[in-house]
């Protein structure tokens, strides 16, 4: 529910500044919450540039925001510490965008129950509600799915809930923090007139008869049909998995009536890319033969090419038999395009042959991993529910192991491990600023109706464990012996990340487990670039003239900020520049040398003041006891 | 094995919750109002 006024409204190109006190892990998790409004919203963000009013995202005490467009120029949003995940900064941005919490709408009383005499004193003021000619909630249901409602747990004073649905079940599906509801979106769309988004490009689940636009090819040996169930197998398709009969479609290539070498292909519509990278994602079902393979390729169009260049992307091989598997491709197409899907007969026997369905694509970054975890029910709550995944390599060449407990009785923890790799004597250690991003990706056909739930940590090269060793040092130097299914041996330090990962009762919800399988998306990338100052603009107008006199040394930058001309200086992982100028270079061994230098010269400080005192004041009572002798004596003998 | 070190501390706090072990006060847990809606 939205604040009313025009005037609160923000441009849908938001300036930001991403302040230095932000701690690492946050800044990369904010750009991540950018991408969410990107994917599914018309709201987009930028560097600010200089304009009238901007989002100064720093690092405060807690999570806050102010409602709306303050048209203050500089708005502070804290992410402070603990307020690193992707949905909370999600809620913080929606409050800046112009929306309250979902239950202060006016019409709440209908949906919830507000226990007042369970909450903390002077803590009611939390619950309070406002009236439709302050609020608006823009003829949206009550959403007890939203990202902007708080938990049953808000402000209570003991074990009992504060807030109490009306409609039972949902008691623990309020309070989520995964992603913008279905509802969220539609608010968020309708306030700021939102026809498309600026990374969303299309999303198939076949269901419909006009397959999306897609056409068969006329130069092929094959068709795709679309059908229900193959005899082969799937016995269903993906979107529903059975659930609903008489629909649920999907396209099948049958390999089993064509020869070897047949091919099948079926082109998307004509797409108009705006950010030149994209990742099409799919769920495949192999029930030919195992040599059966698809080919992605792009068809390109150009003022040289009426008929578009076709260039081949992926051959998508060895696709295991029997049930549905997930796959990304990236492509990276600055132009024109249609996204073209060839399934090739390979040698030997078919009974069936490919299928594929729920396929999306979008201009974002495809993850770098996937984890499928399948018959994933029986790990919940049992002690066997410790999963360690496959060894994976970052782009960076770090070998690193995701760990999924679910062996305790409510939530399921993930940690991020980093394991002895083969490039170790070539990197850096203790490793530096590597984010490792793990989605529990929801299996919704739609990507942007998906409410994934996604943490992510990062590498401090810095943080040091209780017995003071680097916590991101080597494995093979901190971590410990650790074997993989097949009995080879290797390294594995010590986990990073949370107990409280998802409730499994949220696990069961929406569709993270589908047909018993589930997803986990990994990317593990090298976030130093964000550990220097974000670039401020350089104004165009009067205040330039303060920088005219100001030269910044070593490649500074000149900004003005609160009136005043001051240098911006450059800085690397382990060395930087500081001073007016930029003039004085400094480095981690620096400060090391400083620290052990100064406290050395304390000390000895110290222990000269401490030898000179003990001297005087020896020398004050030998001078005292020989004029005194006779007093002392007297005390001593009135004590016993 | 190692143990895991937990970034939540074994809690799964909320926005509400992390403002409040902070000390904070704000309009509905996370909103800082400005000096006309304080009024």
């Amino acid at each position: 529910n939205s604040i009313i006024g025009e005037k609160y409204r923000w441009p849908h190109t938001i300036p930001y500044v991403l302040e230095d006190s932000l701690e690492m892990n946050a800044k990369g998790i904010i750009l991540n919450a950018f991408e969410r409004y990107r994917l599914k919203t018309c709201i987009d963000f930028k560097p600010w540039a200089g304009e009238a009013n901007y989002l100064s995202v720093f690092k405060g005490s807690g999570c806050w925001s102010s409602v709306g467009n303050r048209r203050v120029r500089k708005q502070d949003l804290s992410i402070g510490a603990g307020c690193d995940r992707i949905a909370t900064v999600q809620h913080e941005l929606l409050h800046a965008l112009g929306f309250w919490h979902e239950q202060s709408r006016s019409d709440r009383d209908d949906y919830i129950r507000i226990i007042w005499d369970r909450i903390q004193p002077d803590k009611e003021h939390n619950f309070n509600t406002y009236d439709d000619q302050v609020s608006d909630s823009l003829n949206v249901p009550y959403d007890y799915t939203s990202v902007m409602h708080y938990s049953k747990t808000a402000f209570q004073n003991g074990t009992e809930p504060t807030i109490v649905t009306k409609i039972s079940n949902f008691m623990d599906v309020i309070g989520q923090r995964m992603d913008f509801s279905e509802y969220d979106l539609l608010k968020l769309n309708q306030l700021y007139n939102c026809s498309s988004s600026l990374s969303f490009m299309d999303s198939c689940d076949f269901e419909l008869e006009n397959v999306c636009g897609m056409i068969q090819s006329s130069s092929d040996s094959a068709d795709w049909q679309r059908v229900s169930w193959a005899p082969g197998g799937p016995g269903s398709d993906h979107s529903n998995m059975g659930r609903c009969t008489g629909s649920g479609f999907f396209m099948h290539f049958d390999s089993s009536s064509v020869s070897v070498g047949a091919i099948a292909i079926l082109e998307s519509r004509t797409l108009y890319p705006k950010r030149g990278f994209q990742c099409l994602q799919l769920f495949l079902y192999n029930s030919g033969s195992e040599n059966d393979q698809l080919n992605i390729y792009i068809r390109e169009y150009s003022a040289g090419s009426v008929n578009g260049t076709l260039t081949l992307v992926e051959e998508i091989k060895d696709i295991p038999t029997g049930s549905w598997q997930l796959y990304h491709v990236t492509l990276e197409v600055t132009s024109k395009f249609r996204v073209v899907f060839a399934g090739v007969r390979g040698p030997g026997a078919s009974r069936g042959g490919l299928s594929m369905d729920d396929i999306n694509l979008s201009e974002t970054r495809c993850p770098h991993h996937v984890w499928h975890i399948r018959n994933f029910t029986q790990f919940i709550g049992s002690p066997n529910g410790i999963l360690y995944s496959p060894p994976f390599y970052s782009s960076k060449g770090y070998a690193f192991q995701i760990h999924l407990t679910l062996s305790h009785l409510t939530n399921a923890g993930i940690y991020l491990h980093l394991i002895s790799g083969a490039n170790d004597d070539q990197l850096q250690w203790p490793c530096p600023w590597q984010q490792a991003t793990m989605t529990l990706l929801d299996q919704n056909p739609d990507i942007r109706q998906r409410m994934s739930n996604q943490r992510s940590v990062t590498t401090d090269p810095l943080m040091t464990t209780d017995n003071g060793t680097y916590f991101w040092d080597r494995p093979s130097k901190v971590g410990a012996v650790a074997f993989f299914p097949n009995g080879t041996q290797f390294n594995r330090s010590m986990g990073y990340g949370t107990s409280a990962f998802i409730t499994y009762q949220r696990l069961k919800s929406r569709d993270f487990i589908k047909g018993n399988d589930v997803y986990i998306l990994l990317t593990m990338e090298d976030i130093s670039h964000l550990n220097s100052t974000q670039m401020q603009p350089i104004p165009t107008s009067g205040n330039s003239d303060l920088c005219s006199d100001v030269k910044c040394e070593n490649d500074g930058i000149c900004v003005v900020r609160d009136g005043n001309a001051e240098c911006r200086c450059p800085s690397w992982d382990d060395w930087w520049y500081s001073g007016q100028r930029c003039e004085k270079r400094g480095s981690t061994r620096d400060t090391i040398i400083i620290a052990v230098s100064s406290t050395a010269a304390v000390f000895a400080l110290m222990l000269i003041v401490t030898l000179v005192s003990v001297y005087c004041t020896r020398n004050k009572y030998r001078a005292k006891g020989s004029s005194h002798g006779a007093d002392l004596t007297l005390e001593n003998r009135h004590a016993f | 094995t190692p143990e895991n070190f937990d970034v939540d501390g074994g809690l799964d706090q909320d926005i509400f919750d992390i403002n409040e072990d902070f000390g904070l006060d704000l309009f509905e847990g996370d909103i800082r109002l400005d000096g006309a809606q304080n009024r």
